[in-house]
């Protein structure tokens, strides 16, 4: 993580979310195998520095996959 | 529009297209 955020501020904001698509994709596939995809693609809506929180705190990251799985069963 | 391919789908690896339309 603290390569990421060291790295961050250096990347084109389309590398930006790719970086943190990636670890959060690897930490919700973890919990929400068939729908990590989507609940990652879901999750780069939201700004960066929310995102790195979520890097950050794995229960805001689990409170967050439970909200989008939420969103995705509705939609 | 149609919001069918909501939301864009992260592929690990694969450039993520989401930003596309910001």
């Amino acid at each position: 993580l603290e390569t990421l955020t060291s790295t961050l501020p250096s990347a084109s904001p389309q590398e930006q979310k790719q970086m943190l698509g990636e670890r959060l994709f690897s930490l919700i596939q973890a919990v929400q195998p068939t729908l990590a995809g989507k609940i990652t693609g879901m999750l780069l809506e939201i700004n960066n520095s929310e995102l790195l929180r979520m890097l950050e705190s794995p229960e805001f990251l689990l409170s967050k996959v439970d909200e989008a799985v939420a969103v995705l069963q509705a939609h | 529009g149609s919001s069918i391919n909501w939301p864009p789908e992260f592929h690990p690896g694969v450039p993520w297209k989401g930003l596309q339309n910001i």
